[in-house]
Formats: structure tokens, C-alpha cells, sequence
């Protein structure tokens, strides 16, 4: 009985699509806040991989630093909150 | 803590600012209150001062906004972003924007400021006794013309004391009417509306025509949100609709049916298969004071605070009586430097053995008083124990037909026919001897009827009088690093899921060891439940999560269908 229940998911009219996996999910919110794309010294824009931009962003939020889309991870991106980035350049 | 590149800051310690614009979900005197004491947070500890100007350009200007609303970064629709602030500067530097897609509350469900009446604007007090009915929200019963009111005290029946909602048949906020009420039907484009409406506007806000013709007379206003308003979605303002008909199934309360990340909805037409109206059912909201005061502190000069209980962590999380943190508080002068004068904070009261105390109130850190020893006579409980006058309960569980609500030692419990009164207080140590005072959840085997009861890392069985225990819990194959047990729900034939944290484990009461495969995380079972929920148990089918003196039930099917009161429907208070 603890298989989750196949229910039928429907598209709500006006609803901000938020259908996204976690991944995508991941993608998105690591580029928002700031984690994906950091300023080097030098001034120039480096991209980071997604486990180094991970494991800030655990690091920030104090969860365990596994540079893995853990479920903890994707729980805390989750929450609400402030739009302003954690990281900025 | 954090400030931003360059340690941007005010170079004037006399800061202004502005309120553009209001939310619909709260009264504009509630709004300002939140801005000001958002503001206050801040002026309590450095130099600061902060003025409100009512035109012109300020300092820090605020507003509430929805999606696309005239910055680079939208706002993203219900939970999810809250608000955004930025840095101190000129022009749009210093602002503050608030998402009006969130549902603006003080914290804690609808707060709502009444209007005429005879309670000189209190709060509506919720809920609130008329006709001997309990009810929650606003209502338009015993009045003829619609209008929405509360009692502002627990009993209107008794104290008599009541006043109006915030409604479109009340007031308007903004525009150019003076607050002047809706008007229906009326004019618009040529065409006749009889309730507000987003029509004519991009920015998704609901208005009316104060007068009978907006062609002609070009007067109006916004509509506040009624209480029973729903959020978002393509219908917001309106109320739910019950009984509505979703994929060919009657729903007459909300449901996360339908939605994969099970927040509660309905819609607000009687068949939304065919009219696909809908929008969020009212939740508690989130704290305007608390998220104002992160904003502003961004628009101060602080950016993102790695401490979790910071003020400036950039996650939302509600408290009750909130302070500043420390780190935000260093954060804040290392800008501005501290507050001059003599230390702002009040001097503690000192407290002696001889001098009255008062009852101080129960927290994580202050022991509850414990029971006595029970004397070989045990002393009669007290009947004025009320069950009503408890918020948080240890415990619930139904025993042998009647649902039981343990705390501290005492129990009550409500049979499922009869009158639905509850009864007691009874002494736990008179019918189960060997529990402790404190049981942090229990339930009933249904194939042999032994009750188990579980307190802190421990168990006990009781068959009839006979009683086994206490073992420790991870006899039964839970970690040893369990703390406690916080749920049960008995399951088919001899299962049982227990919970704890954020976990759960099946439970075969017949081997009495825990089943291969756990434990599972319990928001993946069990979607659109609080996730901190203390108790869980099962009643009448149905599953029952408990935080704080609400519960999230949730059917067979696992969709949660009703939230409510413990006290209130449970207990029949």
C-alpha cells in the first residue's frame, strides 16, 4: 500500500507551470541564486559545475555538503523565500 | 552575515519611505503596522530613523506586485518567492517588492480587522461562537444583505461583540473613490458586472466601478480579499464553491486531488470539468512583518546570512515572538554602527522567592510541571480541567471505539455516538499504571485489541490489566537513535506505520519487528501533511496529522481533504 497512487494530474488554467523535475528544478534555481556562474578575480564570468555550484549551495543553507541533488537539497529549494541571490557577482 | 559588494549603505541615517500600493489580502492599517514595525526592527538597534512620506520619491519605496511587475526579476506566483529587496542607491535601488500572489497574513491564518460594528475595529476572533455554531470564518449568516461579519471575541452570543469584514460591499482600497464600496452592477466597456473583476487591467488586480456607470463617471477602487477568498490560480477573490464537481467526482471541501504537490484547491464555480475555475484554498499565510523585515534589511545594506536562524537567512520561516539574531544585529551596525544612547534593550525583571511570578509560558526550554507521585488513594482529578483549554495534545488515538487525548498524565476521550461530548479528565496511572506521564503516541492492535503506547525511546503493550514493558524501541528494529515515536496508524492485517522526523516504518505487530524496506521519507507517501506534524493516527479511516492544535486529514487514497481544528471538531469544543 505504500506505492504511491497513480492520480491523474491536471493542468490548472492560470497556474505558474511548475512541472519541473528536479533537475530542472536544480538547473534553474543554482543559476537564480547565484550558484552556477561565478566572477573570477580577474573580472571574468566562469561556470561552475553543478556538483561545485551543489555543494555551495549546501554549504550556505547548512546541509551536508554532498554535491549530489539529494532529497534534502531539493527539499530546501523547495521553500519559500527571498528572491534576492545568495551569491552575487 | 553579509553586506553587499563595495558595503553599499545609506549615507543618511534619516532613511524614508514610501508605500506605493496595498495588498488586497490585509487592511491597509494592518499593512502600515507590518511596514512599521518591520522598520522598528532596525531603528531598535542602530542609528537609523525611518519616515514614512505619502508622495514623492523615497528612500526605500514598497510595493506589491505579481509576476511581471516592472523590474528585471518576475515574481513566480504562489509560495516559492516571496519578495525582493535591493541594495541601498538611487532610483530603484533601496526597494522593496512583495509577491501579491502570496497570501499576506501576519503569520498565522487570516488576520482580519473588522469595521463598524460595536468592537471599535478588533480583530475578528476566530472562531467564534454564534447560535451556539463555532465558526472560522467570516459569515454572512443572520444578516440579510450580505455583508460578511465575525464576533470579536470567542462567544458573540454571550458578549455581543462583533464587527464587518473587509468585502467589496464594504470598501474599496486605492483608486480614486475614497474607499467608497463596490457598486453592482455597473458600466464597463459597455457591459454590465456584478461582481469585481480583473477585466480591463494587465496586472491581474481585482476592481470595481463606485459608481453605476466606470464609462461615464470613470470612478473606482480595488477590491479587498475576502477571508474566504481563495489565492491565486484564475479565480482569485471569489470564494470556493461547495459542493464542485472535479473529474466527474463531488468534492464539498478542499483537495490536493488532481495536483502533484499537494496543496489544497477548489474550485470556485460548481463544475470546474466544465468552467475551470479555481484557485488555492486560504493557508496561514505568510508573515508581511517578517518578510518586510528581511526586505528591509536588504534594502539597508545586508545580503544573505548563511545563520539559519538570521533574520537574513534567505529561507522563510515563521516565529511568534521574534527577536533579531546576533548576526544580524553586527551585520546592521558594522553599517550604521549601534544604537546611541543607553542600551535599548529593558531592564529584566529580577525574580525572588518572595516576590510574585508570573506563570511563565510553556517552551522547549521550561519543564512542564510533572504530576505527583499517585498516593496509594488517588486523589479525585480536577473536572475543571477542560480538554477545550488545551492547545497541543501528547497524544490521540481511538481506543476501542472512543477517540482518547492524553496530556501530562490526564486523558479525555469522545465516543464515536452518544452526544460527541468529551469526558474526563481521567488519570492515565489509574487505567495504565505503568506509563509515564508524558506518551508521545499510542494506538490499538484491531486483531488482538493490545494497546502499545510509546514514550520517548521506550514501549509498553497492555493486553486487558496485563502489561508488557517498558523495551526499548529498537527491540522492534527502530534505530537506536531514535528519539521518539510521534505516530501510528494500524494498518490492514497486524501492520502498523509508525513515524518519526521526517520518516516512517511498517511496524508487523505479530513478529513485533519492523518490515524490510524502511524507512520510507514520509512526505513522499504522504504529499500536502506537515511535515513537522507530532502526531499522527488513524479515525474512522481516515488519517490524521496533528501539528499544533490543527490536523490535516488526509483518505484512504491519501489526499488531503480537510484541515481543521482539533479542539473544535475532534473534541467538540
Amino acid at each position: 500500500w505504500c506505492h504511491p497512487i497513480k492520480s491523474v494530474f491536471v493542468n490548472f488554467p492560470g497556474d505558474v507551470i511548475k512541472n519541473m523535475t528536479d533537475t530542472e528544478l536544480a538547473e534553474t534555481y543554482l543559476k537564480r541564486f547565484g550558484y552556477m556562474e561565478v566572477q573570477e578575480k580577474s573580472g571574468l564570468q566562469s561556470v561552475v559545475s553543478t556538483s561545485k555550484a551543489l555543494k555551495r549551495l549546501q554549504r550556505q543553507l547548512g546541509l551536508e555538503e554532498t554535491g549530489a541533488l539529494d532529497k534534502a537539497t531539493v527539499s530546501a529549494m523547495k521553500q519559500p523565500r527571498c528572491g534576492v541571490p545568495d551569491i552575487r557577482n | 552575515y553579509q553586506t553587499f559588494q563595495g558595503d553599499l549603505k545609506w549615507d543618511h541615517n534619516d532613511v524614508t519611505y514610501r508605500i506605493m500600493n496595498y495588498s488586497p489580502d490585509m487592511e491597509e492599517s494592518l499593512i502600515d503596522d507590518a511596514f512599521a514595525r518591520a522598520f522598528k526592527v532596525w531603528s531598535d538597534v542602530t542609528p537609523l530613523t525611518f519616515t514614512r512620506l505619502y508622495d514623492g520619491t523615497a528612500d526605500i519605496m514598497i510595493s506589491f506586485g505579481k509576476q511581471d511587475h516592472g523590474d528585471p526579476y518576475p515574481f513566480d506566483g504562489k509560495d516559492g518567492l516571496l519578495a525582493h529587496a535591493y541594495p541601498p542607491g538611487e532610483g530603484m535601488q533601496g526597494d522593496a517588492h512583495f509577491d501579491d500572489d502570496e497570501y499576506w497574513t501576519l503569520g498565522n491564518g487570516p488576520a482580519v480587522k473588522t469595521r463598524y460594528g460595536n468592537a471599535e475595529g478588533a480583530m475578528c476572533h476566530f472562531p467564534f461562537l454564534f447560535e451556539r455554531r463555532s465558526y472560522s470564518t467570516c459569515i454572512t449568516e443572520g444578516r440579510s444583505d450580505g455583508l460578511p461579519w465575525c464576533g470579536t471575541t470567542a462567544d458573540y452570543d454571550k458578549d455581543k461583540k462583533y464587527g464587518f469584514c473587509p468585502s467589496e460591499l464594504l470598501f474599496t482600497f486605492g483608486g480614486n473613490s475614497d474607499g467608497a464600496q463596490c457598486v453592482f452592477p455597473f458600466t464597463f466597456l459597455g457591459k454590465q458586472y456584478d461582481s469585481c473583476t480583473t477585466e480591463g487591467r494587465s496586472d491581474g488586480y481585482r476592481w470595481c466601478a463606485t459608481t453605476a456607470n466606470f464609462d461615464t463617471d470613470k470612478k473606482y477602487g480595488f477590491c479587498p480579499n475576502r477571508d474566504t477568498a481563495v489565492i491565486g490560480g484564475n479565480s482569485e477573490g471569489e470564494p470556493c464553491q461547495f459542493p464542485f464537481i472535479f473529474l466527474g467526482k463531488t468534492y464539498t471541501s478542499c483537495t490536493s486531488e488532481g495536483r502533484g504537490d499537494g496543496k489544497l484547491w477548489c474550485a470556485t464555480t460548481s463544475n470546474f470539468d466544465t468552467d475551470k475555475k479555481w484557485g488555492f484554498c486560504p493557508d496561514k499565510g505568510y508573515s508581511l512583518f517578517l518578510v518586510a523585515a528581511h526586505e528591509f534589511g536588504h534594502a539597508l545594506g545586508l545580503d544573505h546570512s548563511n545563520i539559519q536562524d538570521a533574520l537574513m537567512f534567505p529561507m522563510y520561516k515563521y516565529v511568534a515572538d521574534f527577536s533579531l539574531n546576533e548576526d544580524d544585529i553586527e551585520g546592521i551596525q558594522y553599517l550604521y554602527g549601534p544604537k546611541p544612547g543607553p542600551d535599548p534593550k529593558p531592564p529584566q525583571p529580577t525574580t525572588t522567592t518572595s516576590s510574585p511570578v508570573s506563570t511563565p509560558k510553556p517552551t522547549a526550554q521550561t519543564p512542564k510541571p510533572t504530576a505527583p507521585i499517585v498516593p496509594t488513594t488517588t486523589p479525585s482529578v480536577d473536572p475543571s480541567m477542560d480538554a477545550c483549554k488545551m492547545d497541543i495534545f501528547d497524544t490521540i488515538t481511538e481506543i476501542q471505539g472512543e477517540l482518547h487525548f492524553f496530556k501530562d498524565g490526564l486523558y479525555w476521550k469522545t465516543s464515536n455516538g452518544g452526544d460527541g461530548k468529551n469526558k474526563g479528565p481521567f488519570r492515565t496511572s489509574e487505567r495504565w499504571p505503568a506509563l509515564p506521564n508524558k506518551i508521545n503516541t499510542a494506538f490499538e492492535d484491531h486483531l488482538t485489541k493490545k494497546i502499545y503506547f510509546f514514550a520517548d525511546t521506550q514501549f509498553w503493550v497492555y493486553n486487558g490489566q496485563e502489561v508488557q514493558g517498558p523495551r526499548r524501541i529498537e527491540k522492534l528494529g527502530l534505530p537506536s537513535t531514535l528519539q521518539k515515536v510521534e505516530g501510528a496508524l494500524q494498518r490492514g492485517k497486524g501492520k502498523v506505520i509508525l513515524f518519526s522526523g521526517e520518516n516512517f516504518w511498517r511496524l508487523d505487530v505479530k513478529t513485533q519487528q519492523i518490515d524490510k524496506g524502511y524507512p520510507r521519507f514520509t512526505d513522499e507517501t504522504f504529499g500536502g501533511v506537515p511535515g513537522d506534524s507530532h502526531d499522527v493516527f488513524l479515525y474512522k479511516g481516515h488519517f490524521y496529522f496533528c501539528r499544533e492544535k490543527f490536523y490535516w486529514r488526509m483518505t484512504s487514497r491519501r489526499q488531503v481533504d480537510r484541515v481543521g481544528y482539533v479542539k473544535y471538531d475532534l473534541l467538540k469544543c
